[in-house]
């Protein structure tokens, strides 16, 4: 038995299971896998899927959100991508624009932003109640965890700013377990 | 962060990934997801992978890259997966990760590391709702 067409998702709560459905959907309804993918993708950057994808998650030590996405075409070899993409929430189709309006392979920072915007895209705000007060949360609990190492103040007890340690002050890092909702 | 593999009516692949990274991470940093052999990778004639976890360590083994080069291999994609995995459990045996990866032909498997099991899903013509797919780590 053929097993394409075919859909597959990374995690299985409610709302990655919404996007696969929407991939699938689209695939059947247009038969084009880069429609299918970016539709599932999107799915879950309006869902904010597990706060892992989208706006409003994962805030960064300043408290803003970032978004990464990729978008890769088995056929031609062809992608696109952004990296730390701010204030604009559609990244997986900003990944694509990078594909069908450069010849670059990836974009990152306020540029990629810049460019989103010049190829039709909004800019908006990625911040939420919810990742504000995630971010207030942390700075009240020292702002562990963190990823800083080897730097003054000590980074397993203390906010920034940070400075380099020298070599006496060397506090081992301990490679802080990724839990479920601390990773990509 | 959501990776997606879509293989087409004539067997095409295109895979993807997007991510809001880290909780808390160094303003700059940028994760596995959008780095292409890292976060996802595919190529027509083999197979495609997506990859998700601890990305600051994961993109420095290329996981999906990696992956779909033992299926070119002629390992399943559940037994490529997990030879990448256990390639970065060696290094790291703390991470937490896991890789999703699929054949030209739709077979596909997973594997995974620092959970007990990692839930992903999939959908084909023989299922009219999503399915969900458990492996043990």
């Amino acid at each position: 038995q053929s097993q394409v067409p075919l859909v597959l998702t990374t995690w299985g709560t409610d709302d990655f299971q919404a996007a696969t459905t929407k991939a699938f959907l689209t695939l059947t309804k247009t038969y084009d896998r880069i429609e299918s993918l970016l539709d599932g993708l999107t799915e879950c950057e309006q869902l904010q899927c597990d706060g892992t994808v989208g706006f409003g998650g994962s805030p960064d030590e300043t408290g803003e959100t970032r978004l990464d996405a990729l978008i890769y075409d088995g056929l031609n070899h062809e992608m696109g991508a952004v990296g730390s993409l701010p204030n604009v929430k559609n990244a997986a189709r900003v990944a694509y624009a990078v594909m069908k309006y450069t010849k670059h392979s990836i974009l990152v920072g306020d540029y990629a932003a810049n460019f989103a915007v010049e190829m039709g895209f909004k800019r908006e705000s990625l911040y939420t109640n919810s990742s504000y007060a995630a971010h207030q949360k942390w700075i009240k609990q020292n702002c562990q965890p963190n990823y800083r190492k080897n730097v003054l103040p000590d980074p397993n007890k203390f906010c920034g700013p940070y400075k380099p340690a020298n070599d006496e002050d060397r506090f081992m890092f301990s490679h802080s377990q990724g839990s479920r909702r601390n990773h990509d | 962060t959501i990776g997606m593999v879509v293989i087409d009516y004539e067997g095409n692949i295109a895979v993807g990934t997007s991510s809001n990274g880290a909780n808390h991470k160094v303003p700059g940093r940028i994760g596995d997801s959008p780095i292409p052999g890292a976060g996802a990778y595919a190529d027509n004639d083999i197979g495609g992978a997506v990859s998700t976890g601890d990305g600051d360590i994961m993109m420095r083994f290329a996981s999906s890259y990696q992956t779909v080069h033992y299926i070119r291999e002629g390992k399943t994609p559940a037994k490529a997966a997990e030879i990448t995995i256990r390639t970065i459990s060696r290094k790291y045996p703390n991470f937490m990760g896991a890789i999703v990866a699929v054949d030209k032909k739709g077979h596909f498997g997973a594997a995974c590391h620092g959970m007990n099991f990692f839930k992903f899903c999939m959908q084909n013509q023989y299922f009219t709702k999503v399915r969900i797919i458990s492996v043990t780590c």
